[in-house]
């Protein structure tokens, strides 16, 4: 699963997720990549695009939790995304990350499992890219 | 006022440096790299967040490091079902396409839903023939296939599993997802 955020200089957020799903899959089996509000969200306080066990993400409506947090519950964008990654979802026994970032511009790149492939950047600074936890 | 910002993923899953070698890792760091680059650029240039990531998520697709587009996993069947989603903050707007075969950049043809279409979500064929009347680049299904792809669906065919992208392995060892 591969997927992408951003906030453009007028403030604008998108988020976009794709996917070629699981290895050995049934056919016709769809995860949470395509569907709005469980894999990819976006709204004008925040973008998130999800990867992991995608059909943990999709009784969470993972994407739409973290926005509802934070619109509703009054988190922040670290807090929101914390909760989602590391708290509920492994709850139901899923796997995986997210990225996000909300209107100010802030970013969060949590995963609860070993590695996730990512990488951030600021207009006019140097881009970021990591892979393990400890990057 | 806030910058402009980017953030990409390519997956997340069981990924220890230990079962990595350099030359795999370098070419996963290179790739999100450039990709990342890229998208810095167009928002310095003044591009929208919906086409900064709908371009991101294409250069994605074509890099078959990554289980989206070209080099995508493989269903039981040998097979390519893909599946992606594009949605502007700013106005609730979402396209997403799922279970499409032989369109080459699924995001765009989430994109050309959201766009061209008074629907949110377009399945298996009725989402092909949207795409081909869109002017969408279509391959052949075996265009997304890679040797390190099929190699892992016969380990998973094997071991009768199924597995999320990094867990499966691509270039690296049996265990990451997405």
């Amino acid at each position: 699963t591969v997927g992408a955020v951003a906030r453009d200089s007028a403030g604008g957020l998108a988020a976009a997720t794709s996917t070629g799903g699981i290895t050995n899959k049934q056919a016709g089996r769809v995860g949470d990549s395509p569907l709005p509000g469980a894999g990819c969200y976006a709204s004008a306080g925040v973008a998130v695009s999800c990867t992991g066990s995608g059909e943990v993400f999709m009784r969470l409506l993972a994407a739409y939790d973290v926005a509802a947090l934070m619109e509703y519950g009054g988190l922040s964008l670290a807090q929101a995304t914390q909760k989602v990654i590391m708290e509920k979802i492994p709850e139901l026994g899923g796997s995986g990350g997210l990225i996000a970032v909300d209107a100010a511009g802030n970013l969060a790149l949590p995963f609860n499992s070993e590695g996730m492939y990512r990488a951030y950047g600021v207009a006019g600074e140097q881009p970021v890219v990591a892979i393990y936890r400890e990057d | 006022m806030a910058k402009a910002t980017i953030a990409i993923h390519g997956g997340a899953g069981a990924i220890a440096r230990a079962s990595m070698n350099a030359g795999d890792e370098q070419r996963y760091r290179q790739a999100l790299s450039l990709i990342v680059a890229d998208a810095q650029s167009r928002l310095a240039a003044g591009q929208s967040a919906l086409d900064v990531v709908t371009e991101a998520v294409r250069q994605l697709e074509e890099c078959p490091l990554f289980n989206a587009g070209r080099g995508a996993v493989l269903t039981h069947q040998g097979q390519h079902e893909l599946d992606a989603c594009v949605m502007d903050g700013s106005t609730r707007a979402a396209g997403a396409v799922a279970g499409v075969t032989r369109v080459r950049n699924p995001v765009l043809a989430a994109r050309a839903v959201l766009e061209n279409s008074p629907h949110v979500l377009l399945i298996g064929e009725g989402a092909e023939s949207f795409a081909e009347a869109q002017g969408l680049e279509r391959v052949e299904n075996h265009f997304f296939t890679t040797p390190q792809r099929r190699a892992q669906l016969e380990r998973a065919i094997a071991d009768n599993q199924m597995r999320l992208d990094h867990d499966a392995g691509s270039l690296s060892p049996d265990r990451k997802f997405g």
